[in-house]
């Protein structure tokens, strides 16, 4: 029958640490605590099996299971409708841009015609930063003065890439706190106007418990289908990938693992959960 | 092992049985809460509130207060210890380099001092030192006719070092010269060796680490590693017109010894605060 799995306090109490210092949240560390402990609830450790290693099968196990979420093909998705839309949002600096270069690359590749617009009208050198990109990439970017509508921009890449077929449009938005209520309605009014077909926020990696607050905010706000978290290869673990998941119930499409177009990975439980644990 | 201590330290109060001590417990785990979701380090965390717990123990309340308000007031004032005095920030003629991970707020920084310095009635130069990022020469060229500072950048060079030894040349006898360096993963060392040869060349008076608010336990990590590199003599908390309290920074002191000097309350260029330690543990500690 084997011994009883014994006393799990100073195992979970460790592992909520080697957690937290991984960027999980607060409540999802606990959570996964709990649902660690009801998993191995009466369980037994057989002659011959190593403690340890059951625990540490059990706390991935548990992990897996808190990552289960529908992840969307965005590549597919994209071939059902032309022009598909894809709206990127997010908080200053988490890699919009970068982002949306990243997925221009991909959908020039799988042959789309790909339009980018540069609804970033406010920041200094905003619309040169994803014009140069289009430049390199030899992508079109729709762009308008500094300074004028966001809105109208995207809506003039849309009617733009109307012409064409397999046609993608990206729009790449500024980028705005959370908190800031004119530019929450101005972010509504670009999706309002541009009618996306999906919604991608951006959060970068390096980030705390924050990121759970940005996701929530910028949901309630404007509705996000999917998140791709950035600068994973700045050696962090990407806790927050976990809680996003788990606590959000959105999925993590793709992870930015560097500054070149290549770096947009897709999303692997698995590799996530290497990297985590170990 | 840590959670060992952690657990001892919990547990050691939870076993007292006194209406007092069971106060105590639950405080101290309400302060450890928000310090977790402030972002601080764990480490230092643990190491508070076992700082909390002793101090506690040894510490009576004082009459005009209550066991609650006790045990706050001496977390604050073991954050505030950690944050050192804060350092009266003068304006005078100097050399800044500024250096960071991406997309922190380091160009826009750039900018916020160049208005700073300029009101103070300075000349500036804002150097573009940044090789790497697309569009950086644009960005900075743009923030200084915004700001009134003067621009120096060589477009296409992908020498850092070059811009720099060009621009000292040229502006030797300007007052402030801010060179803005492209945002690096600091644990990288060859990323690492660009800030040492810029520094080199440059021998700021300052080199100040610009850190977001919502970073999370990579902040000491990095912070320490910018410090090997070039000594860091102040730190930046920018996007604090957000959600994210700045624990992260806490650590960025306590790793590097440099003290915070501002704080970035919004994307313009006017959005640039002196630190002020009591309004910002305040909000860490909610
Ligand atoms: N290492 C690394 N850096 C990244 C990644 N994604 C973006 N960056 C860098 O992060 C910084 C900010 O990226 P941007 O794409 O400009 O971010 P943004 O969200 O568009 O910024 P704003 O428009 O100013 O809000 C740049 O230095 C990028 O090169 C990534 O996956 N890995
Ligand atoms: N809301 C808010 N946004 C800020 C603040 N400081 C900077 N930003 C924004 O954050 C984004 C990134 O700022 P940058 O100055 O480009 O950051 P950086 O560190 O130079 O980025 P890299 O050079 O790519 O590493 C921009 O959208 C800025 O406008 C702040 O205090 N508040
Ligand atoms: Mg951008
Ligand atoms: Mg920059």
């Amino acid at each position: 029958l084997g011994k009883p799995i014994g006393d799990l306090d100073e195992f979970t109490d460790d592992l909520k640490i080697s957690l937290l210092e991984a960027d999980v949240s607060l409540a999802t560390a606990e959570k996964l605590s709990d649902n660690l402990k009801g998993k191995l609830k009466g369980k037994r450790i057989k002659f011959g099996e190593d403690r340890d290693k059951v625990l540490k099968e059990a706390v991935k196990s548990t992990i897996t299971d808190m990552l289960k979420i529908k992840i969307p093909n965005l590549y597919s998705m994209a071939s059902s409708k032309s022009p598909f839309i894809i709206l990127l949002v997010g908080m200053n600096g988490t890699g919009k841009t970068t982002t949306a270069a990243k997925l221009a690359y991909e959908f020039k590749k799988r042959d789309h015609y790909v339009v980018i617009a540069a609804a970033d009208t406010f920041r200094a050198g905003a619309i040169d930063q994803i014009f140069i990109h289009g430049e390199k990439l030899g992508v079109k970017v729709v762009k308008h003065q500094a300074g004028s509508d966001p809105a109208s921009v995207a809506f003039d890449a849309v009617s733009h890439a109307s012409k064409y077929p397999r046609s993608v449009v990206i729009i790449d938005t500024a980028g705005r706190m959370q908190t800031n209520k004119n530019l929450l309605e101005e972010m509504k009014k670009i999706k309002r106007v541009s009618k996306p077909d999906f919604t991608i926020l951006t959060v970068d990696a390096l980030s705390g418990n924050d990121a759970l607050n940005q996701a929530k905010m910028f949901d309630e706000a404007v509705g996000i289908d999917a998140i791709v978290v950035t600068k994973i290869d700045a050696d962090t673990k990407g806790g927050s990938i976990l809680s996003l998941i788990y606590e959000l119930k959105k999925p993590v499409i793709f992870v930015g693992n560097g500054q070149t177009y290549e770096d947009l990975m897709e999303f692997d439980p698995n590799w996530y959960i290497k990297n985590i644990i170990d | 092992s840590l959670s060992k201590s952690l657990r001892e330290t919990l547990r050691k109060i939870s076993r007292s049985t006194s209406i007092d001590d069971n106060l105590i417990n639950e405080v101290v785990r309400e302060i450890q809460r928000a310090l977790i979701l402030a972002d601080v380090d764990i480490n230092l965390t643990i190491e508070l509130t076992r700082k909390v717990e002793q101090r506690a123990k040894n510490e009576p309340v004082p009459k005009n207060s209550n066991p609650r308000n006790h045990l706050i007031l001496i977390v604050y004032e073991e954050l505030l210890n950690i944050l050192g005095k804060p350092r009266e920030f003068k304006a005078k003629p100097a050399t800044i380099m500024l250096v960071g991970l991406y997309g922190q707020g380091k160009t826009t920084s750039a900018g916020k001092l160049a208005r700073f310095y300029i009101k103070h009635g300075f000349k500036v130069v804002l150097i573009a030192a940044d090789t790497q990022r697309v569009g950086a020469y644009e960005q900075l060229e743009q923030i200084s006719k915004q700001v009134g500072a003067d621009f120096f950048g060589i477009y296409g060079e992908k020498d850092s070092r070059k811009i720099v030894s060009g621009a000292l040349s040229k502006y030797s006898n300007w007052d402030v010269k801010i060179i803005d360096t492209s945002g690096r993963n600091a644990l990288n060392e060859d990323l690492l060796e660009e800030i040492r040869g810029i520094a080199e060349i440059a021998k700021p008076d300052e080199v100040m680490l610009i850190l977001d608010a919502s970073i999370g336990q990579q902040a000491g990590k990095q912070a320490e590693a910018f410090n090997k590199a070039a000594k860091i003599t102040g730190v930046i908390i920018t996007k604090l017109d957000g959600t994210a309290k700045g624990g992260g920074a806490i650590s960025a002191v306590a790793k590097t010894g440099a003290p915070i000097l501002f704080i970035g309350t919004g994307e313009h260029l006017d959005d640039l605060e002196y630190f002020n330690p009591a309004r910002f543990l305040s909000r860490l500690l909610g």
